[in-house]
């Protein structure tokens, strides 16, 4: 990837992997690979993206970005 | 709308906040309006009701911090998570906690405290996230827009799921946390707080209140507060018998003694201790004893005083002993004579309630300093 994209992927995986730690209960264990469909974070996302009726793709799609990055309550949307 | 995992919920309806410190981004007035406001957008759809406090404990601890605040989820600087707030329950639950590193605000600019507040106190009341991207619950912090109520159907539901739907009027609710006096209810059973024939079962202090006992209901009074709060004891205490006839707290224990017939009960805040009901007897009193006029701790003894008509007996904390016979009321009370409804230590003073008629009784000159009606505690 050209640097910038590469960068903004990365912020954007580590944006994504604490919202899901922190409000769906995901736990990274070692490598969770994204890109592969059965991938913990992948289903986690999935999961996220059902509960605010976004598109369910289990990709880091722009409306998925752009909602982590709104103010919200601290309080998980899945119970934990 | 969801629940918390068990439906945890107040098992009473009359609940305590007490703001714990303040942002500076706000005029503390502003804030006291904003959380109270927030709290009367939940009790105007249900029984619910709300007194603040100043001191001492409370169902809802309110407070602000930055990062990291003695809990399990640290804040994470301006924006992202801008509040959290716990289930129901001891300790913390129901306390909210605001992210001080948030600009709070009364208008629509920044993070209007008023509206985050509200959501927060849905959670201390038992409700989780909705989905309903309209609903107050729903996660994700929107625009404040002052003209519409945050509230929408799906969060109605939810906390009419866990509580029921308003007694009163929304007006009524959105306006006052305090019940209206009593004397003005439709009821005609309803005691008149300010008639001059009022006489009480039982008084006795809990956790900073006083509580007046009055058949099936009691009054909850905060020293510092001019109106009481008017309750059913089962709203308090759903298996405790409708009516008691003495109770005393042991505040070093924070456990309240309540008596019915010949069984007691022992309380911690609105909790029935387990093993309860006993026999009265178990408490070293004879077995021919029925019932108990009136009690109280005398915090500065270490002993519990136990009227029956004319006389009393004491149990001493420190040797663990009961007085083998009774002493005569008037020996050791002089000025207060026959039996006594009820009675209480307030400060360093105690208080008989004998019919109509309430006798302020000062221990240390032992005797009567004051004649008093026994509404005094009321505003009338």
């Amino acid at each position: 990837f050209p640097a910038g994209t590469r960068q903004n992927k990365e912020g954007g995986m580590q944006l994504i992997q604490k919202y899901l730690e922190n409000y769906y209960g995901f736990k990274k264990d070692g490598e969770s690979f994204i890109w592969k469909s059965d991938s913990p974070m992948t289903q986690k996302i999935k999961e996220m993206q059902e509960f605010f009726g976004l598109e369910v793709t289990g990709k880091l799609d722009s409306g998925t970005l752009d909602l982590i990055e709104k103010r919200r309550c601290g309080f998980p949307d899945v119970a934990g | 709308f969801s629940t918390f995992a068990g439906d945890p919920k107040w098992a009473k309806q009359v609940l305590t906040y007490r703001i714990l410190n303040y942002t500076p981004d706000l005029h503390p007035a502003d804030v006291n309006a904003a959380i109270k406001k927030a709290l009367s957008v939940w009790s105007s759809v249900t029984p619910l009701k709300f007194i603040k406090k100043d001191r001492g404990d409370a169902d809802i601890m309110i407070s602000f911090a930055a990062k990291g605040h003695n809990d399990f989820i640290p804040f994470d600087g301006p924006g992202g998570s801008v509040a959290h707030a716990y289930a129901p329950g001891k300790e913390f639950g129901g306390d909210a906690h605001f992210d001080e590193d948030e600009t709070w605000t009364k208008s629509t600019e920044g993070t209007n405290l008023f509206y985050v507040a509200a959501h927060e106190f849905g959670h201390s009341l038992g409700l989780f996230h909705s989905k309903d991207p309209n609903a107050l619950m729903y996660p994700i912090y929107r625009k404040f827009d002052p003209s519409v109520s945050p509230l929408h159907q799906d969060d109605i539901n939810g906390i009419q799921y866990l509580y029921g739907q308003s007694s009163s009027t929304h007006n009524d609710q959105m306006e006052s946390t305090e019940i209206k006096d009593p004397s003005e209810s439709k009821d005609p059973a309803l005691p008149n707080t300010c008639g001059p024939n009022l006489t009480f079962d039982a008084v006795t202090t809990f956790r900073g209140e006083i509580m007046f006992f009055k058949d099936k209901h009691f009054w909850r009074k905060y020293p510092a507060v001019k109106t009481a709060d008017f309750n059913l004891i089962t709203s308090f205490w759903p298996r405790l018998p409708p009516g008691v006839d003495a109770t005393y707290e042991i505040p070093e224990n924070d456990e309240t003694v309540i008596f019915k017939g010949n069984e007691f009960w022992v309380v911690r805040g609105d909790t029935i201790l387990p093993g309860y009901p006993q026999k009265i007897y178990t408490l070293g009193l004879s077995k021919d004893i029925t019932k108990i006029d009136a009690a109280f701790y005398n915090a500065n003894e270490g002993k519990t005083y136990y009227f029956i008509a004319d006389k009393f007996w004491r149990y001493d904390k420190r040797s663990h002993t009961m007085d083998r016979n009774p002493m005569l009321v008037r020996d050791a009370f002089p000025g207060i004579n026959g039996k006594i409804d009820a009675v209480f230590q307030y400060q360093n003073f105690f208080y008989f309630f004998c019919g109509r008629k309430q006798f302020e009784f000062d221990p240390d000159k032992k005797r009567v300093t004051r004649l008093l009606k026994t509404n005094f505690w009321f505003q009338c």
